[in-house]
Parts: C-alpha cells; sequence; structure tokens
C-alpha cells in the first residue's frame, strides 16, 4: 500500500544543506506492522510525515494505495489524512484550550458525525487508553503520559486503515506501554497497517518487521521471528 | 539537602479534586543520584516540580539546603532556581523563536556571563551532547531527540549543584541515551546531587537510588547495589 522510490528531504539552512532523508526506497503491504529505529535524527520523522502526507519529498515518488501522491490536489490530501491515516505525533500536537475529549473528538467533525455520536466515540477511545476519568481535563492540565495516550486516543478515533505512530509510549511506564500495545495488536488483528517509530527495543519487538535507519538512509530490513 | 515532609498537592476541578500528590516524604542527601519511577499520572512531574521551586505544596513543608522554601521571598526562589537548579523538563520548553544556541545560553544571562563567553559556554555544552553541528537551528528546525538533548544541555549549562530530570532520554536511541547517562555520571562523580525521573528500568539502574511512586504516594524506595 506505501511504496516509495529514492524519497530524499532537504532543508537548505543558509549556505548549508541539511540532508534528512537521502534515499529511501520501502514497501509496506497493506495489514504489515513495521517499526522504525535507528539513532536519534536518523529521519525516521521526516519519512514519518511524508508517508502520513505531511510533507513532501525533495526527490523521488511515493506512491499511497497506488495513487502517485505527489500528483494529488490539498482537498484530495486532506481527505487521505483524515480518513486514511491516523498520526500519534512525536510532540502530540493536541490543541492547548481544548479538553481531551474535544481534542480526540477532533477528527470525527470532517467524517460528519454528531455532537452526540463524537462525545460518546471520543469518551470510548478515552476509556481505551485509561483516561475516562480525565475528559474535562485541558493538556496543561494533565501528565506527559497522559497527553501521549490523548494523542493516542485521538489517533485511532476515525478507526483509520493506517496508524502512523511517532514514539507512542516514549513517555509511558512498562504496564501503561502494554496497554497501548495492546490496542495497537486489536487494531492490526482487524486488518489495519501500523507503522511505529520507536527507541524501545521490547517495543519494537511487537511488531512483524523491523526497518532500522541511520542518517536519512535505511541501513536494514529484517523480519521479526517472534512478535 | 532536599527534604520534604507530609507534601500534597490538590487540584480543584470544578467539583472534583485531584490528589497529584496525597502525603510524600523524602529525604535526599547532597551528592545523591536519584531515579523516580511510577505509573503515568502518580505525580512524579508535581514531585519534581515542588523540589524544583517552580510549584508550592497545598500542605506540608520542603526545605532546601536547610532553609524552609515557603518562608522564601520571589527573588530568593528566582535565585535558587537559576543558580542552584538545573531542570529538564518532560516537555523540554525551549523557546520555539531562539536557536538552539541561544536557547542553551539563556540561564547564563543571569549568571553576569558577556555575550561572548556565553556563546562559546553554549557552544561546548552543545559539543557535549552531540549537536555541536545544530546551534543555528531553531527547535522545530530539529529532530524530537535533538530538542531532548538542548533541553538538557540548557540544564547543565549553569553547572548547577542539584540536576533534575523529567524523563532525560525518552525520544533518545539507546546509544544517545548512554551519552547522555555518562554527562550526569561525570556530573554526579563532581558531586552534584542528580534526581531523575524515567519509565525505562536501564536508565534507572545508573541511580545509586530507586524511588516508586503510586497515585500520588511513595510506594518503595530502594537502594541500588549495582549502579
Ligand atoms: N493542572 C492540573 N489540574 C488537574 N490535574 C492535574 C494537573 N496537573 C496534573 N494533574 C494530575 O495530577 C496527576 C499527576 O500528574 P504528574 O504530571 O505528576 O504525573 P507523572 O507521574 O509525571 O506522570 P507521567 O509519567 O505520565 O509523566 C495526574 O493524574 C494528572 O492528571
Ligand atoms: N526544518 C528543518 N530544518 C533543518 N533541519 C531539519 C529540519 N527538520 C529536521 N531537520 C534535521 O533532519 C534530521 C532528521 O530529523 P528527524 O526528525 O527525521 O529525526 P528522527 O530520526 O525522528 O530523530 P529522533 O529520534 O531524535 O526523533 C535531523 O538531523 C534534524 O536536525
Ligand atoms: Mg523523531
Ligand atoms: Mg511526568
Amino acid at each position: 500500500v506505501i511504496h516509495t522510490e529514492n524519497i530524499s528531504r532537504r532543508y537548505k539552512m543558509g549556505s548549508e544543506i541539511i540532508n534528512a532523508l537521502k534515499s529511501v526506497s520501502i514497501s509496506i503491504n497493506f495489514g504489515e506492522y513495521v517499526a522504525f529505529m535507528g539513532p536519534s535524527g536518523s529521519g525516521k520523522s521526516t519519512l514519518m510525515n511524508i508517508i502520513g502526507c505531511l510533507d513532501t519529498p525533495s526527490s523521488g515518488s511515493y506512491t499511497l494505495n497506488k495513487r502517485d501522491v505527489s500528483r494529488l490536489s490539498e482537498d484530495e490530501l486532506a481527505q487521505i489524512r483524515n480518513k486514511e491515516i491516523g498520526f500519534v505525533f512525536q510532540t502530540f500536537n493536541l490543541l492547548p484550550r481544548a479538553s481531551s475529549l474535544d481534542n480526540v473528538a477532533l477528527p470525527l467533525i470532517y467524517a460528519g458525525y454528531s455532537k452526540k455520536e463524537r462525545d460518546a466515540k471520543a469518551k470510548k477511545a478515552l476509556e481505551d487508553v485509561g483516561l475516562g476519568d480525565r475528559y474535562h481535563h485541558k493538556p496543561n492540565e494533565l501528565s506527559g503520559g497522559q497527553r501521549q495516550r490523548v494523542a493516542v486516543a485521538r489517533a485511532l478515533i476515525n478507526s483509520p486503515s493506517i496508524i502512523l505512530a511517532d514514539e507512542p509510549t516514549g513517555n509511558l511506564d512498562t504496564k501503561t506501554s502494554y496497554e497501548i500495545m495492546n490496542l495497537f495488536a486489536e487494531l492490526h488483528k482487524k486488518g489495519n497497517t501500523i507503522i511505529m517509530v520507536t527507541h524501545e527495543e521490547d517495543i519494537a519487538n511487537y511488531a512483524h518487521r523491523v526497518v532500522f535507519m541511520r542518517d536519512g538512509n535505511i541501513e536494514r530490513d529484517d523480519i521479526n521471528e517472534n512478535p
């Protein structure tokens, strides 16, 4: 479903050029569960943003569901981002003045649900991540790990077929991390595609395939025999 | 040097009261290296903020260096925060429009250094965390782990005697985490006090003492025989 060929992403900084991605070619099929690992700064989030249609490569091609993403209009891209992809950002990106309930319900507005339906679905999503008693709280009234879980709940609320999770357990204790991993495992069983960045091997081991990045390139692509 | 007695911290939310800390009594001596662990929402960051003089308890007492913190003026507290304590925040709290160099140099302005001295010290601090080639970058031009390292460099720049680090390696790969842990180990050898929150056991094992929190209380306080 996801196919990139020789993707690069450059940033110009004054007279310097930063090659965040150099030449990344990867194919991910429907229903796969892939973990990306690699050193800080190796390009993982940059690749996730391109796959999630939030950023455009400087060169190379990206095909999603057989469509050349560079040929899609802004509307078509927005449609994909809202309906087909759920994104857990490394820095959460929650609305600071909205409650967890409203933050989680946000993607449902695009999906056309009524306020009553949105609130019911959002409450359920927050219960699924153990935050049923925190839905009035705004982000600054939550712990770091609670904000992370609100970001996870928001990414999953539209039941997207592709979940992109950038460090989904970076601020969570072991037990809470396993609860999130069980959520992902359930979604994977239903046939969804899961792509996750993590620096923790225990978390990467839930995936069926682990891709290692280094310096803007893919260094290794391994099958996990015992997820 | 740090002594809290029956510290509580309550938040009023409408008709509900959240007991972020219930009754926390702890003593930490000069030169100790303590790790705090515990479930998401158990009160770790709340306790760190009180210890770091960024927040006041709802009840109970906090003595720092034999001084009753509740008796200190705003100026005296600001002095302590700038000179004696270095804080790595769970959410980094960098100035979004400043470069990493200026972010790291910020605490030095209070210390009275000239611009030339501040820039030299800040460059060295960034090199120590592997970001010598990133000092022009603003936070949104850095990866998650790079921002985390800028936050670490900023906390250490004034050579504070007490380092409070809330999840300092949450976004870092193994190798980079060890580099940060080596930095902390060096500071500890020089006699500084290190208090760190982490959810990773490998990281907690660098400390000499591990305190477990649960539901706003201290559950366990163990000595680590083999740091
Ligand atoms: N401003 C606030 N208003 C209401 N409740 C709050 C506020 N800030 C924190 N809390 C609550 O206090 C509790 C403790 O929060 P704290 O940030 O100390 O947890 P933590 O142990 O650091 O968690 P994590 O590991 O997820 O970072 C949480 O349940 C949180 O929802
Ligand atoms: N807007 C930008 N301008 C310049 N350089 C950038 C920009 N955004 C990212 N970079 C650089 O691109 C590289 C890759 O960044 P990226 O965020 O993809 O890394 P990462 O693998 O996710 O790292 P981490 O594990 O620390 O989150 C980094 O070296 C970073 O400094
Ligand atoms: Mg990243
Ligand atoms: Mg916290």
